[in-house]
């Protein structure tokens, strides 16, 4: 599991 | 999305609504911490700051949630400093805030996923939000008190980052999907709740008041 960059979260 | 995830969403706009009920409905922020809500807003717009440089269309309902965060949460400072300024407890919300926005300003510095602005705020907004509800919790001590309402409301906001956690798990299983610093810093947001979901699941669930000491 690489840690993403992108926040998909709110 | 995951159930999780939904229901932490829902619980974080349920706690935005009780504040706002309860404020506006008694015409009080008794008890409310002004400054934990200023923390909540400067999260939700460094966090959110991507709705500002670049207006998209409020095609999904992420956009819109957004939007009902930065407002409600400005709306909110609004009638603890303004509307209803006279019923703050200036006295006992008396945390140093700058003791929270500095430490997060620089860790997000020093620990981030990518060195960039917007990154980096969406960073200091993480470590930020952690620690937002301290302030709330410290004149709680202060007061030695919290109204039911005002419980309902931490119960809510608590509940939010704990779900968010179980929503880690499922995605970390299933989508094999990492966030580590918002993970870490939702983490130790959640255990600054432990005394008080103890005190409210122990107190407010049965009627009582919550009072300190306990």
């Amino acid at each position: 599991a690489s840690d993403n960059a992108v926040h998909d979260e709110l | 999305m995951n159930i999780f995830r939904l229901f932490g969403d829902l619980s974080h706009l349920a706690a935005i609504a009780i504040l706002l009920l309860k404020i506006w409905k008694t015409r009080s922020c008794a008890g409310v911490s002004g400054k934990t809500q200023l923390l909540f807003a400067v999260c939700f717009i460094t966090r959110y700051i991507d709705l500002f440089l670049h207006f998209v269309s409020l095609y999904n309902t992420e956009k819109v949630m957004k939007l009902i965060y930065i407002s409600a949460s400005v709306f909110t400072c609004y009638l603890i400093f303004f509307k209803f300024k006279a019923t703050y407890d200036g006295n006992h919300d008396s945390m140093r805030a700058e003791f929270l926005i500095v430490p997060a300003a620089g860790l997000a510095c020093l620990i981030n996923t990518k060195f960039d602005a917007i990154e980096i705020l969406w960073t200091f907004s993480i470590y930020l939000e952690a620690v937002a509800i301290l302030p709330q919790l410290f004149l709680i001590s202060k007061t030695g008190e919290a109204e039911t309402i005002t419980s309902h409301y931490l119960f809510a906001q608590g509940s939010y980052r704990a779900l968010y956690i179980l929503n880690w798990i499922y995605r970390y299983h299933y989508e094999s999907h990492v966030d580590t610093i918002a993970i870490v810093a939702g983490v130790v947001q959640t255990i600054l709740y432990c005394d008080f979901f103890y005190l409210y699941i122990t107190k407010v669930v049965k009627g009582q008041k919550i009072v300190l000491p306990a």
